[in-house]
């Protein structure tokens, strides 16, 4: 474990507990993505598969346990709690679901670094996640008016993939053998896509005005 | 190697 791995969990359990604190205290999910959740909740699903088969360290267990149980309460809170649903912004959240989930499943059964279960199911969660932020800026772009928290959570996952993309630069040249073409390109295609997002967020920051996404 | 890189990162 290095500072940048850390610093990347770090960062998505705030991430976790930001939007947590938003839709648990504040009993609001206004421009959250329904459907960007219910993907991390898939994307866990699929990875995590082996948590209870192969035991890595007590740490990674918990976070896994964690991670999975925040994504499916979250998505829970939306759909059936009775406040927070209210709040849930269903007009603008409109993106597909198969339009993501069908390509990424196909490109794993495609290129993937072994043909078995586990290793496919793990493929497919890392293209799935790469892509699973879409909804949630597209639903950004559209209402316009992104409040404080759900800024903060966008940023806080941007800046988690951000620092996993530093944990496999300082991975490779301290261990031997450290190549993972499909983690490296998907986390890299999945950071890329908060690079709109960092700028107006910098931007806002800089400037101390409100986080408005341009139509 | 892959099976390493599924357990250990998260």
């Amino acid at each position: 474990m290095n500072i940048f791995r850390l610093a990347g969990d770090m960062t998505h359990l705030a991430s976790v507990l930001v939007l947590l604190l938003k839709i648990h205290t504040i009993k609001s999910c206004a421009g959250i993505s329904l459907k960007t959740q219910e993907l991390y909740a898939l994307v866990f699903a699929s990875r995590y598969l082996d948590i209870f088969t192969h035991y890595v360290s007590f740490y990674n267990t918990v976070m896994k346990l964690i991670f999975l149980g925040s994504a499916f309460s979250i998505v829970w809170y939306i759909r059936r709690h009775k406040l927070v649903r209210r709040s849930y912004d269903k007009d603008h959240d409109t993106f597909r679901h198969y339009f993501i989930v069908l390509p990424c499943l196909i490109l794993a059964l495609l290129i993937h670094e072994k043909f078995t279960f586990r290793v496919v199911m793990w493929t497919f969660s890392l293209y799935l996640e790469a892509v699973a932020i879409l909804p949630q800026l597209v639903l950004l772009q559209r209402t316009r008016n992104i409040d404080n928290l759900t800024g903060q959570y966008v940023f806080l996952l941007g800046a988690y993939r951000a620092l996993y993309i530093l944990n496999w630069v300082y991975r490779y040249f301290t261990e031997p053998h450290y190549v993972h073409w499909i983690t490296w390109i998907s986390g890299l295609i999945q950071t890329l896509l908060y690079a709109d997002f960092f700028y107006y967020y910098f931007q806002s920051w800089k400037n101390n005005v409100k986080l408005e996404l341009p139509a | 190697p892959v099976e390493q890189a599924i357990h250990d990162e998260l």
